[in-house]
This record gives structure tokens, sequence and C-alpha cells, in this order.
């Protein structure tokens, strides 16, 4: 799974994902990647997610959705917010994954529960960070 | 007039005792192309959906990720992808299921947003739609690689034995199955 969140000069964030699934998928099983709310989720008014890891856990938690709607009801920061939701919410139900988010600010929280996950940005300052485990 | 871009190729048990410096390089080099390629659209003006659409594009054509080339099979020796998109401005979002000839699905996902009245399509009437709207359709083994041709073997091998049923292949083989028993 692969996913990119993005704020541009107009201050508008936008949040995609792409993925080939579960190795030896049955049954026309569907992840969370390409459902809306589970996998992927923006709002300028919160924050840009994209969720890596059990997807059935996703869909259940609805936990990209989470993220954003914790930040828009609550104020809490967010990393705050997507902390509370991987290392809260998702580890509790026994799944495992992580996120990538980013708020209108250009805040970045990039959470996760497994022994690594591929993730890198470039910030507002134009610095750019790569980190695997 | 701030821009920012962030990406990810997947979490899993992904160890540092498994993974060899160059396997190693090697993410480290795609994901900072797709950084660079995400962030020079953002510092030339375009808008963020743009951006991510096409750093994830450079992702789904490297054989690294489990997305476009190099995706993982299904238990039918297939690859079946996903993919969605949603942008913060206004809310709208695109989103495609189970396609197996699309080039790019994260394409499909912004063409669905951009120019239909749906969110979701899936299977054969979301490729009909790629087709009538000139996006690549190519053969399902465009995206099959050997590594997870062998990952799928060694699922199915433990399958017989009693072992496993679907799993979530980690990014790489090589560094370990991230074996989640679905």
């Amino acid at each position: 799974t692969v996913g990119v969140v993005a704020l541009d000069m107009d201050g508008d964030l936008a949040a995609g994902t792409s993925t080939g699934g579960m190795t030896n998928k049955r049954f026309g099983r569907v992840g969370d990647s390409p459902i809306i709310g589970a996998g992927t989720y923006a709002d300028n008014e919160s924050c840009a997610v994209s969720a890596t890891g059990h997807g059935e856990y996703f869909i259940r938690g609805t936990l990209a959705h989470d993220v954003c709607a914790i930040m828009r009801y609550t104020g809490l920061t967010l990393v705050e917010s997507a902390n509370a939701v991987i290392h809260g919410r998702l580890t509790e139900m026994g799944g495992t994954g992580g996120v990538i988010s980013m708020d209108r600010d250009g805040n970045i929280a990039m959470p996760f529960n497994t022994a690594g996950m591929y993730r890198g940005f470039i910030d507002v300052n134009g610095a750019l960070s790569i980190s695997i485990y | 007039g701030k821009v920012a871009i962030v990406v990810h190729g997947g979490a899993g048990t992904i160890l540092r005792e498994n993974m060899s410096a160059e396997r190693e390089e090697a993410y480290r080099t795609a994901l900072e192309h797709a950084l660079r390629t995400g962030h020079a659209i953002l510092t030339a003006g375009g808008s963020s959906v743009d951006a991510v659409v096409t750093a994830i594009q450079t992702m789904e054509e490297s054989p690294l990720f489990n997305a476009g080339v190099g995706a993982v099979f299904t238990n039918k020796g297939t690859v079946e992808l996903d993919a969605s998109i949603m942008d913060g401005h206004d809310l709208r979002a695109g989103a495609v299921a189970a396609v197996s000839t699309v080039k790019s699905p994260i394409e499909l996902a912004r063409v669905i947003m951009d120019q239909s009245v749906h969110v979701m399509m899936v299977g054969e009437g979301a490729e009909q739609y790629a087709q009538t709207h000139g996006l690549e359709l190519v053969d399902n083994s465009h995206f099959h690689t050997e590594r997870r041709l062998l990952q799928l073997k060694r699922a199915q091998e433990r399958e017989g034995a009693g072992e496993v049923g679907a799993v979530i292949g980690s990014e790489d083989p090589v560094e370990g199955l991230d074996e989640k028993f679905g």
C-alpha cells in the first residue's frame, strides 16, 4: 500500500491511497484503501490522512476519518489526534498499521504500531526526511 | 503560500536485521523520488490533488511497493488493485476497487472524482469507465513480479499446512511476512 497527503499554495489539502491489497486474497475481499473515511480522508478544516495496515480494522474503526473528526470536534492537535487513533483505538482493537497525516498549517504526524513503515516528508520549510523503522 | 507533502510505502514487519543495505537504499531512493516529484508540482503552484496523484503514480510504477507494479497476488494468482483520493477543499472523493487492467488506479480514482457523479466504482464497470475516459489499460501481467509470486507460493504452502489464510503481505517478504490471519 502507498499513500500521499499534500498541502498546496491555496491551503488546500488532499489525500490518496493505492494498493494491491492482501496476499492470497479470496472472495473479492476489499480492504480500507479504496474506502473513503477508512483508508483515505481529507478536509481542509482538519487534516488529510492516508492509512496502511490491516484494512479490516481501519474500516471498522473508520480510522482515517477518526483522526480528522477528533481534531474537528475536540480541538486536539494533529499529533494528539493521530496518536490517539493509532496507539489508542487501533491498538486496542488488536489491529496493526499506521497513518501519514498533515493539517492545513503543515503540521505532520506519522504514527504506526508495527515494526516499520516506509515514510517520508518535505515540510513547509523544505526539509526532507525519510524513515523506515 | 507554504506547501508540504508526506508519503508512505506501507507498514508491517519491516525489520532492520532482514533489510540489506542495497534494499534499504532502494526504498529510500523511491520514497525520495515520490516526495520530490509531488513537491515540484506544489512549488510550481500546482494543486494538492495533482501532487497526490503524481507522487502515488511514481510508487505504482515501482516494483518495491504493494501497489500497481509489484502488487501482491490474490489466491487466483492475479493482481487486483484498489485506490482512493479526496480533496479537502470541497470534500469531493473518488475511489476504485478490484480492477486488474487499469495501469494507474489512483488516476482512475481521480477521474471518477472529477468527471463522474459517483464516488466509488468497482471491477468491470470501473474498467469500462476507465476505457471510455481514455485511461491506459494493460494486461494483468504488467503488474506481476517474481518476488510477489514467491510470497503467494509461500503463503499457499503454509495454507496447505493449515497455517495461514489470506495474509497482509509486508512490503517485502525478505523482511519477513507480516502475517495477519484474516
